[in-house]
Protein backbone atom coordinates (compact mmCIF):
# COMPACT_ATOMS: atom_id res chain seq x y z
CA UNK A 1 0.00 0.00 0.00
CA UNK A 2 1.57 2.96 -1.06
CA UNK A 3 0.30 6.82 -0.43
CA UNK A 4 -0.95 7.51 -3.93
CA UNK A 5 -3.40 4.17 -3.34
CA UNK A 6 -4.78 5.30 0.30
CA UNK A 7 -5.31 8.51 -0.88
CA UNK A 8 -7.29 6.98 -3.52
CA UNK A 9 -9.44 4.97 -2.36
CA UNK A 10 -9.96 7.71 0.69
CA UNK A 11 -11.00 10.05 -2.03
CA UNK A 12 -13.23 7.42 -3.19
CA UNK A 13 -14.51 7.22 -0.03
CA UNK A 14 -15.01 10.85 0.01
CA UNK A 15 -17.12 10.57 -2.98
CA UNK A 16 -19.48 8.19 -2.18
CA UNK A 17 -20.44 9.37 1.40
CA UNK A 18 -20.78 13.33 0.13
CA UNK A 19 -23.08 11.38 -2.28
CA UNK A 20 -25.32 9.24 0.11
CA UNK A 21 -25.35 12.35 3.10
CA UNK A 22 -26.31 14.87 0.11
CA UNK A 23 -29.43 12.22 -0.60
CA UNK A 24 -29.73 10.80 2.82
CA UNK A 25 -29.67 14.91 4.79
CA UNK A 26 -31.52 16.85 2.04
CA UNK A 27 -33.64 14.10 0.57
CA UNK A 28 -33.20 15.20 -2.53
CA UNK A 29 -30.83 13.55 -5.83
CA UNK A 30 -31.58 16.22 -8.09
CA UNK A 31 -28.78 16.75 -10.63
CA UNK A 32 -27.55 13.38 -9.84
CA UNK A 33 -27.39 10.15 -12.55
CA UNK A 34 -29.17 7.30 -11.64
CA UNK A 35 -27.51 5.78 -14.33
CA UNK A 36 -24.37 6.37 -13.11
CA UNK A 37 -24.85 5.28 -9.51
CA UNK A 38 -26.18 1.84 -11.51
CA UNK A 39 -23.21 1.24 -13.66
CA UNK A 40 -21.13 1.50 -10.58
CA UNK A 41 -22.76 -0.64 -8.34
CA UNK A 42 -22.43 -2.95 -11.07
CA UNK A 43 -18.95 -2.60 -11.45
CA UNK A 44 -18.71 -3.02 -7.91
CA UNK A 45 -20.13 -6.20 -8.12
CA UNK A 46 -18.73 -7.50 -11.17
CA UNK A 47 -15.07 -6.83 -9.16
CA UNK A 48 -15.59 -8.12 -5.76
CA UNK A 49 -16.69 -11.30 -6.68
CA UNK A 50 -13.92 -12.92 -4.89
CA UNK A 51 -15.09 -10.57 -1.82
CA UNK A 52 -15.18 -14.38 0.40
CA UNK A 53 -13.07 -16.68 -1.46
CA UNK A 54 -10.24 -14.12 -1.53
CA UNK A 55 -8.78 -12.51 1.35
CA UNK A 56 -6.41 -9.74 0.83
CA UNK A 57 -6.54 -7.52 3.95
CA UNK A 58 -8.75 -6.18 6.31
CA UNK A 59 -9.44 -2.77 4.86
CA UNK A 60 -9.66 -4.53 1.54
CA UNK A 61 -12.49 -6.64 2.85
CA UNK A 62 -14.27 -3.73 4.71
CA UNK A 63 -13.70 -1.27 1.86
CA UNK A 64 -15.09 -3.61 -0.90
CA UNK A 65 -18.16 -3.80 1.72
CA UNK A 66 -18.54 -0.31 1.89
CA UNK A 67 -18.39 0.24 -2.21
CA UNK A 68 -20.74 -2.37 -2.20
CA UNK A 69 -23.00 -0.83 0.78
CA UNK A 70 -23.26 2.75 -0.57
CA UNK A 71 -23.97 1.88 -3.97
CA UNK A 72 -26.82 -0.19 -3.81
CA UNK A 73 -27.91 2.26 -0.81
CA UNK A 74 -27.78 5.10 -3.34
CA UNK A 75 -29.61 3.06 -6.16
CA UNK A 76 -32.23 2.27 -3.72
CA UNK A 77 -32.67 6.03 -2.63
CA UNK A 78 -33.14 7.06 -6.16
CA UNK A 79 -35.12 4.25 -7.08
CA UNK A 80 -37.13 3.14 -3.91
CA UNK A 81 -37.29 6.67 -1.17
CA UNK A 82 -40.68 8.21 -1.59
CA UNK A 83 -39.78 11.42 -1.45
CA UNK A 84 -35.78 11.15 -3.43
CA UNK A 85 -37.13 9.24 -6.49
CA UNK A 86 -39.74 12.56 -6.46
CA UNK A 87 -36.25 14.30 -6.92
CA UNK A 88 -34.90 12.66 -9.94
CA UNK A 89 -34.32 14.32 -13.01
CA UNK A 90 -35.51 11.66 -14.77
CA UNK A 91 -36.49 13.28 -18.07
CA UNK A 92 -32.64 14.44 -18.44
CA UNK A 93 -30.84 11.12 -17.05
CA UNK A 94 -31.71 9.71 -20.99
CA UNK A 95 -28.01 8.33 -21.65
CA UNK A 96 -28.89 4.85 -22.73
CA UNK A 97 -26.07 2.60 -20.45
CA UNK A 98 -27.14 -0.34 -21.79
CA UNK A 99 -25.53 0.58 -24.87
CA UNK A 100 -22.79 1.17 -22.39
CA UNK A 101 -22.84 -2.45 -20.66
CA UNK A 102 -22.48 -5.27 -23.52
CA UNK A 103 -19.58 -3.87 -25.35
CA UNK A 104 -18.18 -3.48 -22.00
CA UNK A 105 -18.51 -7.33 -21.08
CA UNK A 106 -17.37 -8.27 -24.82
CA UNK A 107 -14.30 -6.55 -24.35
CA UNK A 108 -13.94 -8.00 -21.28
CA UNK A 109 -14.45 -11.48 -22.81
CA UNK A 110 -11.34 -10.57 -25.35
CA UNK A 111 -9.34 -8.85 -23.53
CA UNK A 112 -8.39 -10.08 -19.92
CA UNK A 113 -5.49 -11.10 -18.35
CA UNK A 114 -7.34 -15.01 -17.82
CA UNK A 115 -10.08 -16.20 -19.44
CA UNK A 116 -11.65 -17.46 -16.35
CA UNK A 117 -15.24 -16.24 -15.10
CA UNK A 118 -13.55 -13.93 -12.52
CA UNK A 119 -11.15 -12.56 -14.78
CA UNK A 120 -13.47 -12.02 -17.59
CA UNK A 121 -15.91 -10.17 -14.59
CA UNK A 122 -12.76 -8.08 -13.25
CA UNK A 123 -11.93 -6.75 -16.73
CA UNK A 124 -15.30 -6.43 -17.24
CA UNK A 125 -15.49 -3.80 -14.02
CA UNK A 126 -12.36 -2.34 -14.96
CA UNK A 127 -13.89 -1.26 -18.49
CA UNK A 128 -17.13 -0.31 -16.91
CA UNK A 129 -15.66 2.28 -14.55
CA UNK A 130 -13.81 4.39 -16.88
CA UNK A 131 -17.07 4.94 -19.02
CA UNK A 132 -19.33 4.89 -15.88
CA UNK A 133 -19.26 8.72 -15.29
CA UNK A 134 -20.43 9.33 -18.80
CA UNK A 135 -24.81 9.47 -18.04
CA UNK A 136 -23.43 11.75 -14.83
CA UNK A 137 -21.27 13.95 -17.34
CA UNK A 138 -23.82 14.50 -19.44
CA UNK A 139 -27.00 14.78 -16.96
CA UNK A 140 -24.69 17.93 -15.54
CA UNK A 141 -24.31 19.29 -19.17
CA UNK A 142 -27.91 19.70 -18.97
CA UNK A 143 -28.57 20.41 -15.42
CA UNK A 144 -28.93 24.48 -14.91
CA UNK A 145 -27.32 24.97 -11.28
CA UNK A 146 -25.42 22.54 -10.54
CA UNK A 147 -25.22 22.18 -7.02
CA UNK A 148 -21.99 21.97 -5.19
CA UNK A 149 -22.27 18.30 -3.30
CA UNK A 150 -22.82 17.10 -7.06
CA UNK A 151 -19.86 18.64 -8.06
CA UNK A 152 -18.09 17.96 -5.58
CA UNK A 153 -19.11 14.52 -5.79
CA UNK A 154 -17.59 14.46 -9.42
CA UNK A 155 -14.64 15.74 -8.39
CA UNK A 156 -13.86 13.42 -6.15
CA UNK A 157 -14.68 10.92 -8.15
CA UNK A 158 -12.49 11.39 -10.97
CA UNK A 159 -9.23 12.50 -8.40
CA UNK A 160 -9.48 8.92 -7.18
CA UNK A 161 -8.50 7.63 -10.21
CA UNK A 162 -5.93 10.43 -10.75
CA UNK A 163 -4.36 9.43 -7.56
CA UNK A 164 -4.50 5.64 -8.68
CA UNK A 165 -2.70 6.55 -12.07
CA UNK A 166 -0.12 8.13 -9.66
CA UNK A 167 0.10 4.47 -7.37
CA UNK A 168 0.44 2.44 -10.63
CA UNK A 169 3.52 4.32 -11.86
CA UNK A 170 5.10 4.30 -8.29
CA UNK A 171 4.60 0.31 -8.15
CA UNK A 172 5.55 -0.18 -11.31
CA UNK A 173 8.94 1.40 -10.69
CA UNK A 174 9.03 -0.30 -7.19
CA UNK A 175 7.63 -3.56 -7.60
CA UNK A 176 8.71 -6.15 -10.24
CA UNK A 177 6.68 -7.39 -12.72
CA UNK A 178 3.47 -5.01 -11.44
CA UNK A 179 1.78 -4.93 -15.05
CA UNK A 180 -1.53 -4.69 -15.21
CA UNK A 181 -2.53 -2.88 -18.87
CA UNK A 182 -5.97 -3.29 -18.49
CA UNK A 183 -6.25 -0.89 -15.59
CA UNK A 184 -4.11 1.60 -16.68
CA UNK A 185 -5.32 1.77 -20.09
CA UNK A 186 -8.72 1.96 -19.06
CA UNK A 187 -7.84 4.36 -15.39
CA UNK A 188 -6.52 6.71 -17.94
CA UNK A 189 -9.12 6.95 -20.66
CA UNK A 190 -11.56 7.29 -17.53
CA UNK A 191 -9.20 10.13 -16.85
CA UNK A 192 -9.24 11.82 -19.56
CA UNK A 193 -13.06 12.01 -19.74
CA UNK A 194 -13.16 13.91 -16.92
CA UNK A 195 -10.80 16.25 -18.50
CA UNK A 196 -13.37 19.21 -19.37
CA UNK A 197 -15.24 18.45 -16.12
CA UNK A 198 -11.79 19.34 -14.22
CA UNK A 199 -11.38 22.55 -16.38
CA UNK A 200 -14.76 23.88 -15.55
CA UNK A 201 -14.72 23.13 -12.25
CA UNK A 202 -11.22 24.43 -11.45
CA UNK A 203 -12.28 27.60 -13.32
CA UNK A 204 -15.34 28.54 -11.62
CA UNK A 205 -13.56 27.64 -8.13
CA UNK A 206 -10.88 30.38 -8.95
CA UNK A 207 -13.43 32.55 -10.28
CA UNK A 208 -15.90 31.52 -7.67
CA UNK A 209 -18.56 31.31 -9.90
CA UNK A 210 -21.75 28.71 -10.52
CA UNK A 211 -20.02 25.77 -12.17
CA UNK A 212 -21.64 25.50 -15.52
CA UNK A 213 -20.90 22.72 -18.09
CA UNK A 214 -20.93 23.94 -21.73
CA UNK A 215 -23.54 21.77 -23.59
CA UNK B 1 1.60 -18.35 -9.66
CA UNK B 2 -0.99 -17.00 -10.94
CA UNK B 3 -0.62 -13.90 -9.05
CA UNK B 4 -2.31 -12.27 -12.07
CA UNK B 5 -5.92 -12.83 -10.18
CA UNK B 6 -5.03 -11.68 -6.67
CA UNK B 7 -5.91 -7.94 -7.79
CA UNK B 8 -5.11 -6.47 -4.73
CA UNK B 9 -6.69 -3.12 -5.46
CA UNK B 10 -9.69 -2.04 -5.22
Amino acid sequence: MNLFRLAGDMTHLVSVVVLLLKIHTIKSCAGVSLKTQELYALVFAARYLDLFVHFVSLYNTVMKLVFLASSFTIVWYMRRHKIVRRTYDKEHDTFRHHFIVLPCLVLGLLLNEKFTFREVMWAFSIYLEAVAILPQLVLLQRTRNIDNLTAQYVFFLGAYRVLYIFNWIYRYFTEPHFVHWISWIAGIVQTLLYGDFFYYYILSWKNNVKLELPA
Amino acid sequence: ANEEDDHDEL
